[in-house]
């Protein structure tokens, strides 16, 4: 199973100011690969524990918190 | 620097057999992936020296070898 995040959710000016942090991770990730295509980022599992130990939750808490938010699918 | 490999190349019927390794490596993250582009494969720096461990090389060599063999440019 893979971790893909909804880029236009997470460029939005609403989103909640404590994922902040996701919506930086996400653009690092994009500037790196030069992967401009705008809807969706795939990452990789580690990058999953390495937000929720930044979080300070189980890599399972961060999932379903982002679920919650429209920002995270599992595929 | 990323290191792509040239799928076509590796799946010649004349490639030097002391590289059959590279060309299974090639073939199993294409299966992880499900990237069946069949041209290209760029893959991680751990990936390189993951492979030169296993020839007993450094992976500047590595990648020279399989350069001169146009299996492999570094773009
Ligand atoms: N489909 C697919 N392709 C893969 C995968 N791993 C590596 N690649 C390919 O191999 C290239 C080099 O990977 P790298 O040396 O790890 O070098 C990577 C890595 O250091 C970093 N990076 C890119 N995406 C991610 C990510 O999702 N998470 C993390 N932690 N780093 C990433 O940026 C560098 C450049 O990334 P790219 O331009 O995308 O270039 C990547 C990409 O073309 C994978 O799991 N799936
Ligand atoms: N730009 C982009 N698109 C995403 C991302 N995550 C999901 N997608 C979209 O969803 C499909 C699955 O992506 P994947 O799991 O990364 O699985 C991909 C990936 O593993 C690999 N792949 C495709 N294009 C590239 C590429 O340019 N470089 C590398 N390194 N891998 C690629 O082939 C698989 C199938 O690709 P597609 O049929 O094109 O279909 C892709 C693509 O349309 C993302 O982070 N960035
Ligand atoms: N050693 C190695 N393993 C590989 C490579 N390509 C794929 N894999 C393995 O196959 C899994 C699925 O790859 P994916 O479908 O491309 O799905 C990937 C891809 O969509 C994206 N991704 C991860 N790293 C990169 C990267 O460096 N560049 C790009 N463009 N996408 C990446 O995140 C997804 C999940 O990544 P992971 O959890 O790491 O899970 C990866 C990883 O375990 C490779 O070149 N080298
Ligand atoms: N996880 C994921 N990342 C994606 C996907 N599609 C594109 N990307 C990311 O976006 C960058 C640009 O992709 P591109 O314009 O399609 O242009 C790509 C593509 O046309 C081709 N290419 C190079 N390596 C690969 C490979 O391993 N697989 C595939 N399918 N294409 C590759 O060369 C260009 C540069 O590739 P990269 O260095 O890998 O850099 C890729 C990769 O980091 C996707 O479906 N999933």
């Amino acid at each position: 199973s893979k971790v893909m995040l909804d880029l236009r959710k997470l460029s939005r000016a609403d989103l909640d100011p404590e994922l902040a942090p996701v919506s930086r991770f996400a653009h690092t990730i994009q500037l790196q690969r030069g992967d401009f295509n705008g809807n969706v980022l795939t990452i990789r599992g580690e990058d999953l524990r390495a937000m929720s130990v930044m979080f300070g939750t189980e890599p399972s808490e961060l999932v379903v918190r982002l679920e919650d938010q429209g920002i995270l699918a599992q595929v």
